[in-house]
């Protein structure tokens, strides 16, 4: 998903519906926009109200080709309609002369496309993720409507999880697996204490989510499983064993939406596909990164666009291997921009609540990728990580 | 209509934020470098889950044709100046 960076400051927010469709009944146009806002309001605390008149947050209207906001409607078929985002006023215009329908799969489906629109209303681009619904392209009529895992992370970034949830209140998969939402350590103390090596000195080497959705923390040559706030029995382990082929002492360490695993060390890179080398490894990471340095700190892969960053000293990188070059001119840049980390961190991670994670000697910092600083808490960042990952005393 | 020509694709490239509104350049008679357009071919093509080819095949074309929103894909290229009044 991708966030366009202006969010409503407000959570109970008003609509009205100013110029109906020629050819629906009003009822079934209120019908329709109530389940699209609902779409949203069922994972956030968001709540819409629709108004009869006067000054709202969201105004709705069909309307056709030109119709004052520059950006005119082309007629059947194209644009199907638009909407701005927050921070220009988060109405949304649907083109009148498409013939909007409500529970059939003739014509265009309403409640899908108005959905999609009230996304951008509240401050959501487009997904890159086919099967979500902010992905830009309208894909027929669906009986069954599910909103996709992509989406639920994208508004539960902006506006955070429904608070009346249990579990994790999450239940919508369709084409994404479900990830595994869970509370970090941050609000649930230890259960299982533990006093081996990982409690001694709780410094870790890397941090990585394995295509599985597994935890694995390294250290020296051994590795760790995590559990929701400790790690898990049996462990730890021999990295030469979990991946054979790999060496310990891992600089950095991160899984890709390839579902592949990369490990760093040195000036070399590996790759494995699972807990195999997924070819012939190791190669110079100058080669298969181009851009990045030798002998990093850490490394993580950000859902909030799938890019891989980069941690050495006082500087990151940002890597896209989409783009020619990956990484751009204006990289390395200084690692203060993340407000309140330190530098020559020692690993870095998105965990699956969405929060990212920087851990440096036995401490660990929680990021706020809304705030983009360090998050404020009770108790404060930086906190002991043995405490709260490692199930130490 | 659907996207058949490059011109309408370079109508779509744009308006979808995938080629800035500045890539005709005034100076060579307003002709758009092949750099610019085949990254924008590409970025389109890997935004949409496309094969990455840089060229307007008919899959990509297709794509172009299909029914969509109307908010840009690529909100980088300066900032949506659309005000609400």
């Amino acid at each position: 998903y991708a966030l366009q960076g202006s969010r409503w400051r407000v959570k109970a927010l008003t609509y009205k519906i100013s110029k109906y469709p020629k050819r629906l009944k009003r009822s079934d146009v209120d019908t329709e926009v109530a389940k699209a806002f609902s779409v949203w309001s069922e994972f956030t605390d968001l709540t819409f109200t629709a108004k009869a008149s006067g000054p709202v947050h969201i105004e709705i209207k069909f309307v056709e080709s030109e119709h004052g906001d520059g950006d005119a409607f082309d007629g059947v078929g194209g644009t199907l309609a638009h909407a701005f985002f927050p921070v220009f006023g988060g109405d949304a215009h649907f083109d009148d002369a498409e013939l909007w329908t409500v529970n059939s799969p003739r014509g265009t489906n309403l409640f899908q496309v108005a959905a999609h629109e009230f996304g951008h209303s509240l401050g959501l681009s487009h997904s890159d993720v086919r099967s979500a619904l902010m992905a830009p392209f309208y894909r027929g009529y669906e009986p069954v409507f599910k909103l996709d895992t992509d989406d639920v992370l994208a508004i539960q970034a902006l506006y955070g999880k429904k608070s009346t949830q249990s579990g994790n209140g999450l239940n919508p998969t369709s084409g994404g697996a479900s990830p595994r939402t869970t509370t970090r350590p941050a609000f649930a103390p230890p259960r299982a204490p533990r006093d081996d090596m990982i409690c001694k000195d709780p410094k870790i080497d890397a941090l990585f989510n394995s295509a599985e959705g597994q935890t694995y923390a390294l250290k020296g040559n051994k590795y760790y499983r995590l559990t929701e706030n400790s790690v898990a029995e049996g462990y730890p382990k021999l990295i030469s064993e979990g991946w054979p082929g790999l060496p310990g002492d891992i600089d950095a360490a991160f899984t890709y939406k390839n579902g592949k695993t990369y490990f760093f060390k040195g000036t070399k890179y590996w790759r494995y596909n699972g807990r195999q080398m997924d070819g012939d490894y190791p190669k110079e990471i100058s080669e298969g990164f181009t851009g990045i340095p030798d002998h990093l700190d850490a490394a993580m892969v950000w859902g909030g666009n799938g890019k891989i960053y980069f941690y050495k000293g006082s500087k990151f990188w940002r890597f896209d291997p989409l783009k020619r070059p990956p990484v751009k001119s204006s990289y390395p840049k200084p690692i203060s921009n993340w407000e309140g980390l330190p530098n020559s961190i020692d690993a870095a991670l998105q965990y699956t609540n969405g929060y990212t994670y920087f851990f440096k000697g036995d401490k660990y910092y929680r990021f706020n990728d809304r705030t983009f600083a360090v998050d404020a808490a009770d108790p404060p960042f930086p906190r002991p990580s043995g405490h709260w990952w490692f199930g130490c005393k | 209509a659907p996207v058949s020509t490059t011109t309408q694709a370079e109508i779509y490239l744009s308006q979808f934020g995938y080629l800035p509104a500045s890539a005709r350049n005034p100076a060579n008679g307003g002709l758009l470098d092949a750099s610019t357009w085949i990254k924008a071919v590409q970025d389109f093509q890997s935004f949409a889950g496309l094969n990455v080819t840089g060229e307007l095949d008919d899959e990509t074309m297709q794509l172009m044709s299909k029914p969509r929103c109307g908010v840009r894909d690529k909100v980088g290229y300066g900032t949506d100046s659309r005000s609400k009044r």
